[in-house]
């Protein structure tokens, strides 16, 4: 049986995609046979990894509203270890539709425990918000990486996780465990990122990843190659502690 | 009748709270009578006020759900000039009930003509996706602010949000327009800002703001002080290019 993560904090623009991506690409050049999930509409995933819409067969989509089977909906990707299932809601009407295919928070859960999965891990990027695709995510998981922006907006978001973490734990997935907090975008020596480390360290300390993530341009240049940043420049700062990232997630679960 | 402007685009993080707010205090600032609504159930803009939920008696979900009207939920802040309607979807819960009452795009647009509202602008900050309270805020509104950050994930974004404002003007509300594009975070000579910027100017170059908001550490800082950037320090890069926006989307409004 996989290894279920879902990257998951219900604030933008912190850096979920960047790390899914980078974090499932990780995983795949360290030989761990690794599949990629995007639950979110805006599919930020397939921009990332170059696959245009054309290139898109089926997706999370069609496997929650049972119009394909998982096998159907899974795209190799340029690395042998690492395969794809896209996000394919294209359209207003496609995201309309999955607020009501989302009612049912175990659905993605029943799907996935009833198919074989021959991959070591599976990384699920959710989107920006807790209704919906994030709350079938988190059900399905094993464990969820929770990226922060320094800011006090993420801090908030992030109680909000919290406390409705202990809600699936208790109603839908006694399994589900923190696998850490993530710094991302971060700049040292700014009061945002020591006022979000205090208040990190006040609430949830235990969970932070020694691994930070630097700003680093080379990232948001990436978006624009299809390529995520580990691929698009291995010596840029934000891909080599993506990497490290990687290898310090796999020797947390080593251990346990 | 006020000028009802939402702020918005389906990517996460990109400014449109930060746009949102600091626009309204700018507006309040130089005199104009100014409405503030979150239409968000994360709430930032509550955050970047400084009203903790203690001090909300009513927000945009009980205005939408016909429990308290509009007069009930206005709060006022420190500047004379700028009321706020907060988000108050505080839990899990709501946020699911709000996906079945905003069915209706037409539910905020026909509360808002009903009312007699006494302000020379409106402002509306929308969540990080087009379904439920985006679609209501776009269906109010009169235009739309269009805040990006450089990153080809914003450009995907963009392209979506435009296919979705022409779907409303067809079906739902014939004079909404572009207010404009706003360049959020920027950063002088990177290679993310030169390829965003060609590629806006290719899609939809007429409609850039002269202003570019700079990225600004005193910005993420004013998170934790419960002020707007340009409250917060108005010496600032980011504060004084808030301001400046301001005064050119005055300039911009008294031209038409
Ligand atoms: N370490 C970094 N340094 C610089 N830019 C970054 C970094 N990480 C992410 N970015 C950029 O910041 C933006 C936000 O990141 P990303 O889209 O991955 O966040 P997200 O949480 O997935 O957003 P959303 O909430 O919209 O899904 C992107 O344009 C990305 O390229
Ligand atoms: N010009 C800037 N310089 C530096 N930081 C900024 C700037 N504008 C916004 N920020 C910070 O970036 C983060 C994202 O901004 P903000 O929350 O306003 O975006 P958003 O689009 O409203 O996000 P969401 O999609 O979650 O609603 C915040 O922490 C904010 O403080
Ligand atoms: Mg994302
Ligand atoms: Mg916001």
């Amino acid at each position: 049986m996989p290894k279920i993560i879902a990257v998951a904090i219900p604030k933008g623009g912190v850096g979920k995609t960047t790390t899914s991506v980078n974090l499932a690409v990780g995983l795949a050049i360290l030989e761990k046979k690794t599949l990629l999930i995007d639950l979110d509409p805006s599919g930020s995933c397939s921009v990332n990894l170059n696959f245009d819409k054309n290139k898109i067969t089926g997706g999370s989509m069609s496997l929650l509203s049972f119009t394909k089977s998982l096998g159907q909906i899974i795209h190799k990707t340029e690395l042998d270890n690492l395969d794809f299932v896209p996000s394919n809601a294209f359209t207003f009407d496609d995201e309309e539709k999955l607020t009501k295919i989302t009612s049912n928070p175990l659905l993605l859960r029943n799907i996935l425990s009833q198919q074989t999965i021959n991959y070591e891990y599976v990384i699920i990027d959710c989107p920006p918000y807790l209704h919906g695709m994030t709350n079938l995510g988190l059900t399905a998981s094993d464990s969820v990486i929770i990226p922060v922006k320094s800011s006090n907006f993420s801090i908030k978001a992030l109680q909000k996780l919290l406390d409705h973490i202990n809600l699936i734990r208790k109603n839908y997935n006694n399994t589900l465990t923190i696998e850490g907090i993530l710094l991302t975008m971060y700049e040292v020596r700014t009061n945002a990122s020591l006022l979000t480390e205090t208040q990190l360290l006040k609430i949830i300390g235990k969970y932070l990843f020694n691994t930070k993530i630097p700003k680093s341009a080379s990232i948001a240049e990436s978006t624009f190659y299809g390529k995520p940043a580990i691929l698009y420049n291995i010596y840029s700062s934000g891909a080599k502690a993506y990497l490290q990232f990687t290898k310090e997630l796999l020797i947390r679960n080593k251990i346990c």
